[in-house]
């Protein structure tokens, strides 16, 4: 079982997970907002950019963040937000939203300019976490575990990445046995899908362009969080 | 070269 301090440890960030949400104005728009790509493209980068900040303020309570170099901390940011914004959308698909909801926003998705060769492997994705049936208490350590990831760009103390990172893992492992005893691979499959999202990571660049339908701009979070000029 | 947005917001005030 899980030691008391790592009761409070998952307790925290499942707490600081939830407590980030995406504003209801804006998610009101997925149901008022008229149905063009345009409309669309300029929704879905509104919802990205307070994505970007829920995201921020959700790393910023991450245990031992903030006694890391500040260059880090951005290099961090920067290389995980694509990985934990996936991550936070597949649960949004798989747990959140009301299921009309989930309805309107794929529709959104499918219809604002994004090729279908991003968007295929996308819900791809977003339906093999619903078939691992995740916890929100996954969701919310995984998410965490993609954030303090030792191995991005640009990182130059790996080593205190990696001691931040380490606990979040042992707590993750032990809830996976408890809570899915009839399925001990159930840890590995999850760690498998942080490979998967390496990739969307690293095939995020292009899809942008793609997106970019008669070259509207993204807003300057996302150009800054995403790389993108 | 001006603080950038990332940094602003991860020197902010944590807000709920």
């Amino acid at each position: 079982d899980l030691t008391p301090e790592q009761q409070s440890l998952l307790h925290y960030i499942m707490d600081s997970y939830n407590r980030q949400c995406i504003p209801q104005y804006i998610t009101r728009k997925l149901l008022q907002e008229d149905f063009s790509a345009e409309e669309n493209f300029l929704l879905l980068t509104e919802m990205a950019t307070s994505h970007v900040q829920v995201l921020v303020e959700f790393t910023k309570k991450l245990p031992g963040f903030q006694t890391l170099d500040h260059e880090d901390q951005i290099a961090l940011l920067k290389g995980s937000a694509v990985e934990a914004m996936f991550l936070r959308s597949a649960e949004i698909f798989n747990r959140k939203m009301p299921h009309g909801h989930t309805d309107l926003l794929e529709e959104r998705i499918r219809n604002s300019g994004m090729s279908d060769d991003y968007i295929t492997p996308m819900f791809n994705f977003y339906k093999s976490l619903e078939e691992l049936k995740m916890t929100q208490e996954e969701y919310s350590l995984l998410t965490a575990v993609v954030i303090l990831t030792p191995d991005r760009q640009y990182i130059k103390d790996k080593e205190s990445v990696e001691k931040l990172q380490e606990p979040l893992l042992e707590v993750l492992q032990k809830l996976c046995q408890v809570q899915h005893p009839e399925n001990p691979q159930h840890f590995a499959r999850l760690l498998g899908r942080l490979t998967e999202l390496r990739t969307f990571n690293h095939h995020h660049a292009e899809m942008l362009m793609s997106w970019r339908v008669n070259d509207h701009k993204f807003t300057p979070l996302l150009c800054e969080i995403w790389d993108v000029q | 070269d001006e603080l950038s947005l990332l940094k602003k917001l991860l020197l902010s005030p944590a807000n709920v």
